[in-house]
């Protein structure tokens, strides 16, 4: 599932 | 950003605070695991690679800031600190902390969402966070008596990640049921590694005792 994770939390 | 992760960043940031105010306060680290210390200083390293590549908002950026130079000062007391290195336990903290990270490393090549140097190396850290605090509830366990700063921190450091667990129910409901198994797994283990903590911690608070976990 190459879902590009958007890392917005710590 | 909602008031649960919100709440989840600031009792992760207290926990923080109440560990450096511990250290320098009373100059000690007695009950306190180097071992889980430089996993979490792992843990922010891997997890923050982007932290100048992407932006994502004033606090995100200051918050990466503030949680890795304090955990690198905290592993810098522990180890440096002609005084505090003394109260260390050296001979209780014996956790291979490099047994936790190397599968982690490998589950992380393994089970990802997308194969980049970045995305890996997050993902190790997030696989990483879930058991950084095996050695320092081993420690736990060998202390006789755990002062109530180490009990609070631990707490605390719990708690954050139960939070984050709310905040992902919240965001899963509010953002168009936007899956993220690998957070959601690893902060599940993470927080039930903590269960029998906050039992005893939770039981002492009740009865007013010493904190005390079985050994």
């Amino acid at each position: 599932r190459g879902q590009p994770q958007s890392h917005d939390e710590l | 950003m909602n008031v649960f992760r919100l709440a989840g960043d600031m009792t992760h940031l207290l926990s923080i605070i109440i560990l450096l105010l511990k250290i320098r306060a009373t100059k000690s680290c007695t009950g306190i695991s180097l071992k889980t210390q430089e996993l979490y200083v792992i843990v922010f390293l891997t997890r923050y690679l982007d932290l100048f590549t992407k932006y994502i908002s004033f606090y995100n950026t200051t918050m990466k800031l503030v949680f890795l130079g304090t955990s690198i000062s905290i592993v810098w007391y522990m180890r440096y600190h002609k005084v505090v290195k003394q109260t260390y336990n050296k001979d209780q903290d014996t956790f291979r902390h490099y047994f936790l990270a190397i599968p982690c490393f490998l589950l992380a090549l393994l089970i990802h969402h997308e194969f980049t140097v970045i995305e890996v190396l997050w993902t190790f850290s997030i696989y990483l966070e879930a058991v950084a605090i095996l050695p320092q509830l081993v420690l736990l366990q060998r202390s006789r008596n755990i002062d109530n700063l180490t009990g609070n921190y631990v707490f605390l450091l719990g708690a954050y990640r139960a939070l984050y667990l709310v905040n992902w129910v919240y965001r899963y409901f509010t953002e168009n049921h936007l899956v993220r198994w690998i957070p959601w797994l690893s902060g599940l283990v993470q927080t039930t590694l903590y269960a029998d903590f906050f039992y005893y911690y939770i039981k002492s608070w009740k009865n007013n005792e010493k904190l005390q976990l079985p050994a």
